[in-house]
């Protein structure tokens, strides 16, 4: 998805 | 000895059907409190949390934590061997279990399967406990329906939220167009629509998403939309006296 952003940018990998 | 029984197995069935299609691999987490599973979809912008009570089940028992990884493609193949109205057991006996096994039960018929079980290494990511700027709770079959009409038209959905209600637009090749919803105190619980606004959000997401999480409706005739500007939304079906399934999805960023 071109425009879409991942979840990992919202939220850390713990 | 881990031990869990649903009373009605066929809600465990939901469970693996809503989100069949969202995730292939899943870790599922068990300890004294409960059953919970977190796992994003192969693109990594929608995140699945499950967490199911150990006060929701029939019978519960885990004496150590354990993490049991999972292929739902085959999970589900054995579900298919259990009748809606079964109740279901899932029980490991070893402390490092390689298979879970399940019980189907009816009136007149008991089976017994074992689906080996998966070493997943997976990404866990930290959900913060976050305070929505937008919440909206309304009937599950009403966002079902506004997503697949909206979908027709465009691949993107705006959400945006007021005082008044909650309105979906869209904006594609062939025209544009909006659904509002209304709020309203209905007596029927499962009709209500509802809009807590602290503040108003403005969002699009990839309605497809949208469509695939629609699939858990069939677990709660109501929904709840958390949002905030710029956030994942988080879309809530909860799980009557069991616990709730989450579903994220990142926004689109404006193109």
């Amino acid at each position: 998805e071109e425009y879409q952003i991942y979840l990992n940018k919202y939220f850390p990998i713990v | 000895m881990f031990e869990a029984k649903f009373e009605d197995g066929g809600l465990f069935k939901k469970i693996v059907e809503a989100i069949k299609e969202l995730v292939k691999n899943v870790n599922l987490e068990a300890n004294g409190t409960g059953i919970s599973l977190q796992a994003m979809d192969t693109s990594h912008v929608a995140l699945v949390a499950l967490q199911l009570n150990e006060k929701g089940f029939k019978k519960y028992r885990c004496e150590k934590s354990l993490t049991m990884g999972l292929s739902i493609e085959n999970l589900q193949k054995i579900l298919k061997c259990s009748g809606n109205d079964d109740q279901i057991t899932l029980r490991t006996q070893d402390e490092e279990p390689t298979t879970l096994s399940f019980t189907f039960e009816s009136k007149n018929r008991i089976s017994e399967f074992q689906l080996n079980l998966m070493s997943l290494d997976q990404e866990q990511l930290g959900v913060p406990d976050t305070e929505y700027s937008s919440v909206v709770r309304m009937p599950s079959n009403e966002f079902t329906k506004i997503c697949r009409e909206l979908g027709n038209i465009n691949e993107a959905i705006g959400i945006e939220t007021s005082k008044e209600g909650i309105k979906f637009y869209v904006k594609g090749d062939i025209g544009e167009g909006q659904v509002s919803v209304k709020i309203n105190d209905t007596e029927k619980p499962e009709e209500r629509v509802e809009c807590e606004v602290d503040e108003p959000v403005n969002l699009s997401f990839a309605v497809r998403y949208f469509n695939l999480f629609n699939k858990a409706s069939a677990l709660s005739s109501q929904v709840i939309l958390s949002m905030s500007q710029d956030q994942p939304l988080v879309i809530e079906y909860i799980i009557e006296e069991m616990g709730s399934l989450k579903l994220y999805l990142a926004p689109k960023i404006n193109d």
